[in-house]
């Protein structure tokens, strides 16, 4: 693990013969498993991140490589898995995470996708499944949850990036989540999903301009994530319900996981604005994820205080 | 992508944003932000990925259209292949 870095990028390969490494050699806070299998037939494995206990604990769950060509997204997810395991023995507040709660980390959710945007396509968005009816693949599948259907935001022709798919859950790697999260509603307290561009912490509603019940418990969840983020490099992060804050859409993995019952969902639009687009250099990998670290442990203790 | 731009365009009335949209909907184009042309408003920057044999068209275009923008990347294959430089910048270092 001490020979491995987390300050470049790395093709799915090398991701997954990271985590199989990851569940070998630190078994004790480590547990790696498949929740599925995706379009091309690659697994969805998930690692699971705490200190093993007897009872039932509560949990997180961390998807990232949800849309392909966002590649800070699973080099966040390794770096929080190397994070969590390295300060497990010097931070207190990592091992109190560690110890009270696990962490379903989901490295790369789009397998098909990130493997397509590192060896064929660069900006790549979608899945890579394919309708018999059109020539076009993938699908958003950000915009595959059963919350409003195709609206507003979304696409119902094939050939468009933000293509919906055919039907909700139509995408084996959405339904595999999906599965995995209702079986797991109980306790999983907290979803989170990573994404790139916007510099922005955002949670539900995002097809609708209405505010969530729990808004006071969620809203200062943001606000102590972004303060939290921004004592690392000063690097300011705008946050809010996803419909006002960045637009209103068809809905998202957030939305869904709220209406499944996970009071806290947030979709994280890390570095940059749009200086670097899609292409943020292996140099900012560093800062970007450090910063996020902060954030993303803000919204856990906050959970645990709960 | 050699040659492909990135555009960053800011339409400041809901005139500009109605030319936009129609420009940028008969163009085969990537946009980057927001996801879709339907959400294009005003005030809000539009980046778009525009392939080589579109970007001189697009330029005129805005011009001809009075239309705020600018260029943010001018040679997308350039800057791919500058992301994951860091490798062998940290090696040469070492």
């Amino acid at each position: 693990e001490s020979q491995y870095d987390y300050e470049v990028y790395h093709s799915l390969e090398e991701i997954q013969s990271w985590m199989f490494e990851m569940n070998k050699t630190q078994s004790h806070l480590v547990d790696m498993f498949s929740i599925g299998k995706s379009y091309e037939g690659r697994p969805l494995y998930v690692l699971q991140i705490g200190k093993r206990s007897r009872h039932q604990k509560k949990a997180v769950w961390i998807d990232c490589g949800v849309h392909a060509r966002e590649w800070i997204g699973p080099a966040f997810c390794q770096w929080f898995v190397k994070e969590a395991i390295n300060s497990y023995q010097y931070d207190s507040v990592t091992r109190r995470l560690l110890n009270q709660l696990n962490f379903y980390i989901m490295p790369v959710f789009n397998v098909d996708g990130y493997h397509f945007s590192w060896t064929t396509d660069r900006f790549w968005r979608k899945t890579r499944s394919k309708n018999h009816k059109f020539h076009c693949r993938g699908v958003d599948a950000n915009r595959n949850w059963k919350v409003k259907w195709c609206e507003e935001g979304a696409s119902s022709h094939p050939c468009d990036d933000t293509y919906c798919g055919p039907f909700p859950e139509s995408e084996p790697e959405v339904k595999a989540v999906a599965k995995f999260l209702r079986k797991h509603k109980k306790r999983v307290k907290a979803y989170i999903s990573i994404h790139a561009y916007a510099q922005m912490l955002l949670y539900p509603y995002s097809y609708k301009y209405a505010t969530i019940p729990n808004f006071n418990c969620v809203e200062l969840a943001a606000h102590n994530a972004v303060t939290a983020l921004y004592s690392a490099y000063g690097v300011r992060y705008r946050y809010g319900p996803a419909s006002t804050t960045l637009y209103v859409s068809s809905g998202s993995s957030i939305d869904w996981a709220y209406r499944n019952g996970i009071p806290y969902a947030f979709a994280f639009e890390l570095r940059d604005t749009g200086y670097f687009g899609f292409l943020l250099p292996e140099s900012l990998i560093n800062p970007t994820c450090t910063e996020t670290m902060r954030a993303v442990k803000a919204i856990a203790s906050g959970l645990l205080k709960k | 992508y050699a040659g492909d731009q990135v555009f960053r365009i800011t339409p400041s009335d809901d005139e500009e944003v109605q030319v936009l949209k129609n420009i940028l909907g008969h163009m085969k184009v990537d946009l980057w932000q927001p996801n879709t042309a339907s959400l294009i408003c005003k005030n809000a920057t539009v980046d778009v990925h525009v392939k080589r044999n579109d970007t001189q068209g697009l330029h005129a275009h805005l011009k001809q259209q009075h239309i705020d923008y600018g260029v943010f990347i001018s040679n997308l294959q350039k800057e791919i292949e500058k992301q994951t430089g860091y490798r062998s910048s940290r090696k040469r270092r070492s």
